[in-house]
């Protein structure tokens, strides 16, 4: 499973994070865990965007994509000097 | 960067820009391999303090201590690594360095390009002697290192891009781009919109994968997207050969020259037992075939400097690297390990029609040094990526060029000038090319003009470097294109090349709001959920009463793909007047089988910041699928001239 793991960049509507976290932070790993036992958030993004990512495999990806509050889930993507 | 600052004519500038601490408080994020901070080009001295603005950070790391390393030039250095590890496993400490630090050079030639400080005396192994400086010496540069020797991820990339904006950078400068993706699919478009919405501006490469059409990265409109030019300076050395003719061509081979009378002369393809021994892979050249002669070595697949060495490896004296089909005539200067030259396919076929007719050919190399002056540049680099946009055709991409081909800037302590492990030489500068050398030039006048305009938009600091871009040459046609010898079009290099004198002062810009962004989204037909993602707008929706149009959008250069049925397609525009009161008259060059009706054909302006809208319609009979066709519009009221490029393609 390990191995079929992406990177994503979870894209989240931070205006709707439910009442009972205090923190966008905690909701983030609240919405990761409820996909997956191991993932761990890679970075949380608060300025360009709202949201985190982390390696998940494609199964995780698309359970993250029902949750509530999830804008979108985008494999990233790999660039090169030019 | 020892002669672009006087390409450019920044020397013509020192009067337009204001010395005031707007120019040195613009902070330029570099986001790419890092920075060897104990190059000259970093050294603050006559720089006031670290603007009170700056939030960023020194990161430390073993062989990166922020005492030693940040200044008040060199304000900020961060490292995003997490997704990369993520990917590709812990970082291989032996080989690079878990910090800002620079082991691979081009992030320390990017931001000393932005903004290094003038470094006087300085040269290239002899070579491009001068005062290397970046474009606006006064601004200040942080990097933020997101590339790695196995690349750079989207997720590093965009966590750099947040931190950078948190930071308080007011240009950011990526030279690395990806394949070609919707824009909120594209982890660049993503950040770089968020930062125009935030007063960033963003440039970007356009890429290497040139000539060929549709090539094109980081297109989305909200980026200022750079293509590559030569500037009029060249390293020729010219290839003789006993038969009496000789061939120019272009080195940066620094040592021992080549014995005074020629040397045997063989193709690589004639020295191998391999069929791709032309290209002078590593392995494949027979010793007893190449020693002690000059070996002609094909371009293509392996690194031009790699073939230098193969050679040399081989026991060969000298290398002529000839380019295919694929490169045509343009000429890239490498700093080869053995006397060698690069010459163009023309010359490169006339020299291997001499080595097949001759029975005892020979040859020599002599080289000439630097040579500036050299008409006409700019032309368009062949490598530079292409338009139209793959993803939007109708926004013309690139949006201008710069130069790119054989920049000398600060180069890293880790690795030699050819960046390959069997070269032990290590210099302070190095000279090397790339849309990634054009998009430092750009980032920097970027924040020449931020700096000079402190409160003009993102859109409107990008409408003044493209709508006094020039596109042909004083008097003499139109910039050419490197790799067809003719004049290149608007799809090669946009609205032309910068020309930052003019554009610090254009008098008419085309501003672009985020709500113009937005509207441009709806005329996509992004849903909600896409817009959301690009803007962290959970709320926007689209009008549905209202009839979005990508041409609606007030971008300072137009492209129209017809349908092959004859057609008519109107575009609006509105310009806002950032100069003196005025009067605006509009004159189009318009191609053949296009006509072009400006409405009103006069615009006059009152105030500073006063807005006049027009319309600009375009009719066409039909015509074949693939056809294309170029103008232009300029509005002028003698002392300024506002132009825009016209692209006109057939589907």
């Amino acid at each position: 499973a390990a191995a079929k793991k992406r990177t994503y960049i979870v894209h989240m509507a931070k205006s709707q994070m439910p009442p009972a976290f205090a923190e966008h932070r905690h909701w983030y790993d609240a919405s990761l865990r409820s996909v997956s036992d191991t993932a761990e958030i890679l970075y949380a993004y608060d300025t360009v965007a709202h949201g985190f990512s982390a390696r998940l495999t494609p199964a995780e990806a698309r359970a993250m994509e029902r949750r509530p509050g999830v804008l979108g889930v985008m494999a990233e993507a790999r660039y090169e000097l030019h | 960067t020892t002669r672009t600052p006087e390409f450019l004519g920044l020397d013509r500038t020192e009067g337009f820009i204001p010395q005031s601490n707007t120019t040195s408080d613009v902070v330029v994020g570099v986001l790419d391999t890092g920075v060897w901070p104990e190059r000259k080009s970093y050294d603050d001295a006559g720089l006031g303090p670290v603007p009170a603005s700056w939030k960023g950070a020194c990161e430390e790391g073993k062989d990166f201590k922020a005492a030693n390393a940040c200044n008040r030039k060199l304000v900020g250095a961060r490292f995003f690594s997490q997704g990369y590890e993520a990917r590709m496993g812990p970082i291989n400490l032996t080989r690079e360095s878990r910090s800002p630090r620079d082991n691979d050079g081009h992030g320390t030639h990017t931001s000393s390009t932005v903004a290094g400080s003038a470094v006087p005396d300085v040269d290239f192994l002899g070579y491009a002697a001068g005062t290397a400086r970046g474009m606006s010496t006064r601004a200040r540069i942080a990097v933020y290192k997101v590339c790695w020797l196995g690349g750079c991820f989207g997720s590093d990339i965009l966590a750099a891009m947040d931190k950078a904006i948190e930071d308080g950078c007011g240009v950011l400068s990526l030279s690395l781009g990806g394949g070609m993706s919707d824009y909120y699919r594209d982890n660049i478009a993503v950040g770089a919109f968020s930062a125009m919405a935030m007063g960033v501006v963003v440039s970007c490469s356009a890429g290497n994968a040139g000539p060929g059409a549709s090539t094109l990265s980081n297109v989305a409109p909200w980026i200022t997207t750079v293509g590559a030019g030569t500037l009029d300076r060249d390293f020729p050395a010219n290839v003789l050969l006993s038969n009496g003719k000789n061939y120019t061509g272009v080195s940066l081979y620094s040592g021992k020259p080549l014995p005074s009378s020629p040397l045997p002369f063989i193709y690589a393809g004639n020295a191998t037992n391999t069929t791709n021994g032309n290209l002078c892979m590593t392995g494949t050249l027979l010793p007893d075939k190449v020693a002690g002669k000059i070996v002609l070595c094909d371009r293509g697949i392996n690194a031009r400097v790699q073939k230098g060495s193969v050679v040399r490896d081989a026991g060969g004296a000298g290398m002529i690297l000839a380019n295919t089909a694929a490169n045509g005539e343009e000429l890239v200067a490498d700093a080869h390990l053995l006397p060698a030259t690069a010459v163009g396919e023309i010359a490169g076929d006339a020299i291997k029609s001499y080595l097949f007719s001759d029975p005892n050919p020979t040859a020599t190399i002599a080289f000439r040094g630097t040579k500036v002056g050299v008409k006409p540049s700019p032309v368009v680099a062949a490598f530079s990526s292409r338009g139209p946009s793959a993803i939007t055709p109708d926004i013309l991409k690139p949006d201008l060029i710069a130069p790119g081909v054989n920049i000398l800037a600060a180069w890293t302590g880790s690795v030699g000038p050819t960046g390959q492990a069997a070269d032990p030489r290590r210099t302070e500068f190095n000279i090397i090319s790339g849309t990634s050398m054009s998009c430092p030039h750009v980032s920097g006048l970027l924040a020449l003009l931020k700096g000079a305009h402190p409160d003009w938009s993102p859109g409107a600091i990008k409408s003044a470097l493209m709508t006094t871009a020039y596109a042909a040459y004083p008097g003499d046609g139109g910039i050419l294109d490197v790799a067809t010898g003719r004049a290149a079009t608007p799809f090669d290099f946009g609205a032309g090349h910068v020309d930052p004198p003019k554009a610090l002062d254009p008098g008419l810009v085309y501003d672009l709001t985020t709500e113009d962004y937005l509207d441009f989204l709806c005329a996509l037909n992004y849903t909600p959920l896409q817009i959301a993602r690009l803007s962290r707008l959970t709320n926007y929706t689209c009008d549905r009463q209202k009839a979005y149009e990508v041409s609606d959008l007030n971008y300072p250069s137009f492209a129209v793909a017809f349908a092959t049925a004859s057609t008519t397609v109107k575009h609006t525009r509105t310009l806002t007047n950032v100069g003196a009161p005025g009067t605006y008259k509009a004159t189009v060059s318009a191609p053949e089988g296009v006509k072009v009706v400006v409405e009103p054909t006069a615009l006059t302006f009152s105030a500073l910041g006063e807005k006049k809208n027009y319309t600009v319609t375009f009719s066409t009979a039909s015509q074949p699928s693939g056809s294309t066709a170029f103008g232009r519009l300029e509005w002028s009221d003698a002392q300024h001239v506002v132009a825009s490029p016209l692209a006109f393609s057939w589907t």
